[in-house]
């Protein structure tokens, strides 16, 4: 009859998943028909090796600016979902903290390419080997096999704007003031989520794969904060002085 | 929190544009 449980009707979740949806599309850094366009252009082997040949500073500056600038589309993500912007000001701050780059790694499947399994990076399609000069092996390998298992769910834009906002809006990031109307938000997302799975006709393990990201998308930001403590115990200055504000902000 | 992440706490003032 319409009605899915007493507190959230069908319409609320329709409403929900539209203006989530138009918030990711507003905000997602590159639209789908950009990157058809780009046509999958991947960097060429001398390219490759200028990327390696960087100094291992010059090279983390690079991927802190890039996750810096794919952030500050994520936080205007956020400040579009409707509710976000009604919690307090102390939890928008720590669901973003905790939950911005997360929703990045989400978003990375958007530009990666399985079939060269490369991902789209300094305006070319770069593989792992792109990377050496970090010396972050295992966590760009974890990165790269994470872009390929999302791609591999085939999501729509919907269906990836609606589990993004599910993946920030997590009620038990520590330091929450107000954790129930987290909770309230967060599972309207969920149905919401549920709701487009089955209007596309999304086999029913889809919703629990997608759950089990939620650990692998932790994993990777523990990941990088090891790697970040690592690098700035051998390069403190580097990081206070090159590295973008906002990104000390949030990692530092 | 608010003090700690005057950045993020700016970004989130300004109006969406």
């Amino acid at each position: 009859n319409g009605e899915t449980s007493p507190t959230v009707s069908m319409a609320e979740l329709d409403h929900l998943a539209h203006v989530v949806s138009k918030s990711h599309l507003e905000t997602c850094q590159y639209l789908r028909e950009e990157l058809q366009q780009m046509n999958c252009q991947n960097f060429l082997q001398d390219e490759v090796e200028s990327y390696q040949k960087k100094p291992r500073e010059v090279m983390w500056q690079l991927c802190a600016l890039k996750i810096t600038e794919a952030i500050q589309y994520v936080v205007e993500f956020a400040k579009r979902i409707n509710g976000f912007m009604d919690l307090c000001q102390n939890d928008q701050i720590v669901l973003l903290k905790a939950g911005s780059l997360e929703v990045v790694f989400i978003r990375m499947c958007r530009v990666f390419d399985s079939h060269n399994n490369t991902i789209y990076f300094d305006r070319k399609f770069a593989g792992p080997d792109v990377f050496k000069a970090l010396g972050c092996d295992d966590l760009i390998t974890s990165v790269f096999d994470f872009a390929k298992n999302m791609s591999s769910l085939h999501l729509t834009e919907e269906e990836l704007a609606l589990f993004s906002a599910f993946v920030l809006l997590s009620a038990d990031r520590s330091w929450l003031q107000d954790k129930l109307q987290v909770e309230k938000l967060q599972q309207k997302t969920q149905l919401a989520l549920q709701h487009v799975l089955q209007k596309n006709q999304r086999e029913d393990g889809v919703l629990n794969k997608l759950r089990c990201k939620v650990s692998a998308l932790r994993s990777l930001c523990s990941q990088h904060t090891e790697k970040l403590s690592a690098f700035r115990a051998i390069y403190p200055d580097i990081v206070r002085t090159h590295f973008p504000p906002l990104y000390k902000e949030l990692f530092g | 929190l608010k003090e700690k992440h005057k950045i993020l706490h700016q970004l989130l003032q300004n109006s969406t544009s």
